[in-house]
């Protein structure tokens, strides 16, 4: 689902 | 990985890696605030904790790696180098940071995304990111002085930022279930943050004066 998206982001 | 959020993190990376080597190269302090250097060392230490257990790609563990150290770098030669620390703006810089340290773990215990210890620091990491700024942009208020060293700084911070909310509409508009409202939500607290020092920077760069904040 969106909530777990991984944090792909710095 | 897009246009916006590559030139984001570059613009992130030049203002961390440029306040660093000025500091390094003409050994001076002068107009930044320890206070949110902290701040911003706390942010990444909170945030990349998951640095070794969730591999997502050279590139982010490298840039992880280079925010870690740059920033605790930074607050180490403002604390601890010899000839630096004395050029630091002691009595100016009193912004009582833990006044918003507190508020930003409650708010992660409250307001994340899973309530594992990861994902509250995670949570932590992106509200007190939002506010890290405020003891800098009360510092060059209180001494009025902007010389350029802060001023990138400032301008580069507040750059990667709004590149950052562009990155999020394009994801967005392009991957299904792209939805972040912790990070959107604290992105544009912290992007107003520094649309009212944009506002000045820009007036005085076109007036060629120097930058003068209201009081």
């Amino acid at each position: 689902g969106c909530l777990d998206a991984p944090k792909d982001e710095l | 990985m897009n246009l916006f959020r590559l030139a984001g993190d570059m613009t992130h990376l030049v203002s961390v890696v440029v306040l660093l080597l000025k500091i390094h190269t003409i050994k001076s302090c002068a107009g930044v605030s320890l206070k949110t250097q902290e701040l911003y060392a706390l942010v990444f230490a909170a945030r990349y904790l998951d640095l070794f257990v969730h591999f997502v790609s050279l590139y982010n563990t490298v840039m992880k790696l280079v925010f870690l150290a740059s920033s605790f770098s930074i607050v180490w030669y403002m604390r601890k180098h010899k000839i630096v620390r004395r050029t630091y703006d002691r009595e100016h810089d009193t912004f009582r940071h833990h006044f918003i340290v507190l508020p930003c773990l409650v708010l992660a215990l409250l307001i994340n995304e899973r309530f594992t210890f990861r994902e509250v620091m995670w949570a932590f990491s992106i509200y007190l990111e939002a506010v890290a700024i405020l003891p800098q942009l009360v510092l060059l208020q209180r001494t009025r002085n902007i010389d350029n060293l802060t001023g990138q700084y400032v301008f580069f911070l507040g750059a990667y930022r709004v590149l950052y909310i562009l990155n999020w509409i394009y994801r967005y508009f392009t991957e299904p279930h792209f939805v972040h409202w912790i990070s959107w939500i604290a992105g544009i607290v912290q992007t107003v943050l520094y649309a009212d020092f944009f506002y000045y920077y820009i007036i005085s760069w076109k007036n060629n004066v120097k930058l003068e904040l209201p009081a």
